[in-house]
Order: C-alpha cells, then sequence, then structure tokens
C-alpha cells in the first residue's frame, strides 16, 4: 500500500503512479492504483476519465465499494478513478477524527495485490490524510528546484507531527524527478537529498523529458507511447529499484 | 485586486506573483502581494520566512489586522506572508458560506495601492475561494503541457459554478508559463488557448529559464538575481502587457 505524495505542485507524483504502476504491471505484478485528486489527472492519463463518474469518492462517500468502481485499464492493473464528487471530501467536515481512516478501512480487503498506489493532490488535507493513513509506504517525489526542497521540510514536518500522534509509521522513499541533469540546481538539490535522507533516496532520477509530458495528451503511459526514450527507461529502471529497496549510497 | 490563481500544481503561480510584483514595483506602482498558501512558498522567495510568523492568517482569523501583519520587503512592496496557522483555516468548516468573505472584508481598506496580488495554492478549497471573492482579476498562469489544459477547464467550469451562484464577476487573464519554445507540445498548448480564450492570453509568453527556479534560493527576484536573463526579459514584458491589457491577437 503505497502512497505518492507531495503537498507541493507539480512535482511528478501523477507522472510518477502512472508511469511506475505500469513499469510493476509489465514485470508481472498485480497492481491498483487510486486516483485520489478531485483534478483527476491520473484518471485522465489512463485515458479512462468519462463525464459524472463513480469513483473512490463513491467509496469514501459509503454509496458504493472498491469492486463496484474498478476500471481494469490495462493487463494487471484495475484503476479506481477519483469520480466526480470528490472535491466534496475535501471540504465535508463531518465525522471528525474517524475520516481519516475511511481509505483504510475500504482497503482492507484488498489482499490479492501485489501493490496499490495511490496517488494524492498537491495539498495536506482530508484526502491526502486518507491516503497516509491507509498507507504502508511512501513515495516522495521531489524535482529539481529550490522550492520542491522548501516544500520538503514542511511536509515532513506535517508527516512526523501525524505519525506520533495517531502511532502510524510509513517507511518512506524520495524520487528525484523532472531532473535537468545539465543544470546546476538540479545537481544540489539532488545531493542536499541525498545529505539528508542516506538510503531513501531510490537510486534512479527522472530526467525532464518532453515525451513524459506528452503521453497523458493521448491517454498512454510512457510506454506505450515512445518506450525507447529517456523518461521509458527512468521510470523502467526505477520500478526495478523500488522493487528491489536500492537506493543511493 | 488580483487573484493569481490555478489549482493545477507547479504552474508558476508563485514565479509569476513574485516576479511580477516586482517588475510592476520597479515602474513605480505601490504593490501589496499576499501569500494564501500554506506552503509559504512566495514569503521564502522574498527572503521574507520566519518560524511561527503571523500573517494573513492572523488576519482571516480575526487575531490582527492587515497593518499588523505587513512587511515592507522591498521597495513600492509589501508582503502579507502566509503565516505559520493558514493551514488551520483551509480545514475549519465553521462559519458557512459567510467564510469565503474573509479577505474581501479584510481587504476593504486596502485602497492606497495600485496593486493587491494574493498568490494562490494549489487547490479550490476555502482559501482559494477566499482570494476568487476578495478578486476583481484573475492571473491564471497554465504551463505548456496537457496536464495543464486538463486542469484549466476543471478551473474554469468552477469559477463559472462560483460566480453564477454568488453574482461575483471578475476579468480572467491567462499567461502561459514554463514556455519550451522548441516543444511541439507547448506551441500545441500555446495555440489551444489562443483559439478558446482569444483576446484573453496576455501577449507574453514566459520561458522556461532555470535561473527563476535558481532565485528563490537566494530569497530574491528575477531582477535583483539575474536582471539581463531570459526570465528578467519576460516578466518584464510581461508586467508591460499586464499593464496596457495586451494580449495575444
Ligand atoms: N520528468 C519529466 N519530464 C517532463 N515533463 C514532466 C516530467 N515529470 C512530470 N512532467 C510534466 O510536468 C507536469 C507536472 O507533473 P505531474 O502532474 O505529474 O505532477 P504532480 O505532482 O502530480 O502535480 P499536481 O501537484 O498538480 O498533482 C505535467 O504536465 C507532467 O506531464
Ligand atoms: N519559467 C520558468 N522556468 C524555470 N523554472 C520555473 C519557471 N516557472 C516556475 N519555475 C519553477 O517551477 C517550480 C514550480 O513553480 P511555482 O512554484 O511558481 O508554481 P506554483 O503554481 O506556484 O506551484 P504550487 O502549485 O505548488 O503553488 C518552482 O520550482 C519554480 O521555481
Ligand atoms: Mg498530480
Ligand atoms: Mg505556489
Amino acid at each position: 500500500m503505497i502512497a505518492v505524495m507531495n503537498q507541493k505542485g507539480g512535482v511528478g507524483k501523477t507522472t510518477t503512479t502512472l508511469n511506475l504502476a505500469h513499469a510493476l504491471a509489465m514485470s508481472g505484478n498485480a497492481v491498483t492504483v487510486i486516483d485520489m485528486d478531485p483534478q483527476s489527472h491520473l484518471t485522465a492519463s489512463f485515458g479512462a476519465e468519462l463525464q459524472d463518474q463513480e469513483g473512490i469518492d463513491s467509496v469514501l462517500l459509503g454509496d458504493n465499494n472498491l469492486d463496484g468502481v474498478k476500471i481494469p485499464v490495462r493487463e494487471n492493473i484495475d484503476l479506481i478513478p477519483a469520480g466526480s464528487r470528490l472535491g466534496e471530501l475535501e471540504q465535508i467536515a463531518v465525522g471528525g477524527a474517524k475520516r481519516g481512516w475511511l481509505l483504510h478501512d475500504a482497503l482492507e480487503k484488498e489482499h490479492d495485490k501485489d501493490y496499490v498506489f495511490i496517488d494524492c493532490p498537491p495539498s495536506s488535507g482530508m484526502l491526502t490524510m486518507n491516503a497516509l493513513l491507509a498507507a504502508k509506504e511512501m513515495i516522495i517525489p521531489v524535482s529539481g528546484d529550490y522550492l520542491a526542497l522548501h516544500g520538503l521540510s514542511r511536509l515532513l514536518n506535517i508527516l512526523k507531527h501525524v505519525e506520533d500522534r495517531l502511532k502510524h509509521v510509513t517507511k518512506k522513499w524520495l524520487v528525484v524527478t523532472r531532473f535537468h541533469s545539465r543544470r546546476k540546481l538540479a545537481q544540489e538539490v539532488h545531493n542536499k537529498l541525498l545529505n539528508y535522507f542516506p538510503g531513501q533516496v531510490l537510486a534512479t532520477s527522472i530526467r525532464e523529458n518532453v515525451s513524459l509530458a506528452e503521453s497523458p495528451s493521448y491517454g498512454k503511459t510512457i510506454f506505450e507511447y515512445k518506450n525507447s526514450c529517456n523518461g521509458a527507461q527512468d521510470y523502467r529502471d526505477l520500478a526495478d529499484d523500488f522493487l528491489k529497496g536500492r537506493t543511493f549510497k
């Protein structure tokens, strides 16, 4: 159960969920992906978005169960779309602290999968909280720029605070994304991460590659769109690192 | 009163607020900028972030007024930082519909400024709602990639819905940001915007320029960091387009 999380916007959460899930599925793993972003970008990236769609929103609102909203989008990949009412859930304030466990409870019967990935929205509100409490592991994409670092320290404080209070611990992996190899800034961000998080930064950095930005417009993953490009290579390598827990130094 | 808004993450809201505000200030305009993002990136980009800071959070919570939290960060620029409690406001659900007007009411006495810019977070929750209802104009940065377009249509639906219901209308400007001039995808996004929003796309596209990503790490605007680079040129030109209401075609 893996949450792909970072409250900083545009760091590659959706791009990573899309392509990491597909890489693992192509290696024979049974994968479920959950779109926890009311903006439904992951669902659209798979080419699966529909008007007035039912998805994880209905499950969290109690109107349906997981199997009732699952869509088999690719071989070995089931998608649970965001659904058109997910935005309401970020607003609803009834139910108090129990509401943070809705996804955790809904997923308790999701046993027959090798991996469940949850793509989180760029906020630290109720939807992200649900992903955090449902997850055993976390992948934190960090883009190679200063504001991403600025957001990271705040994110880790929030996570520590929640995990201490609720006695819920997750294993955390960092992934450097949107990495411009020739930029000094990208190298500096990369080095800072290695210094502050030894043993936690997955050993493949995802390079900036326009094909990764193009593939969602065709409703395709990078492997379907351009299997030989750098973006496909990097996500294949990242999947392998993730399977083996291989990190820098 | 201008909200810089887009619920898609990482499209350049903060970078645009920082540099557009400074360009206008350097031309002699009196500018106030408000950091409406609990992540406080704008405040940090000006080099003004402090531990346990009071800011717009205190004003919206009723503990202080605007003048009590204003920081003169540059000549002609007053900053109202996010403040360390702003995240709580996205969560609080007391007060119902009235809560959307808190910022509007707080700003009613902010008369002696030429421009007030509000940097919004990547969500369409209560903080963005407050910015929308306080604003007379809106700048919507759109990065040159597909998921930014995907987010734009949803944003415009939300805005229409809110504005129809609350009889509140704003003038909307679009700005193409993170524009990779040699990428086909960027050109396609640009052309789509011109087709769907004639007369609304400001006539300067902000090109991808690493200096724009580097300047916040020094707490500097692009003009202080590297006044002769493309990023500085583009934001100078954008400020001029904005002053004159100059759009493509
Ligand atoms: N390595 C890359 N190379 C090129 N473009 C990329 C790369 N990674 C992501 N992108 C593009 O950058 C934009 C932001 O990425 P993405 O939407 O995956 O980030 P996110 O963290 O999910 O954003 P949000 O916070 O809005 O959910 C998208 O248009 C995406 O296609
Ligand atoms: N034109 C550009 N060229 C290079 N880098 C840029 C450009 N515009 C923005 N960036 C960088 O891209 C990242 C995202 O930009 P920014 O934080 O301004 O977007 P945002 O919409 O405010 O994000 P969020 O949704 O998290 O508030 C930042 O690290 C910023 O420095
Ligand atoms: Mg996303
Ligand atoms: Mg921002």
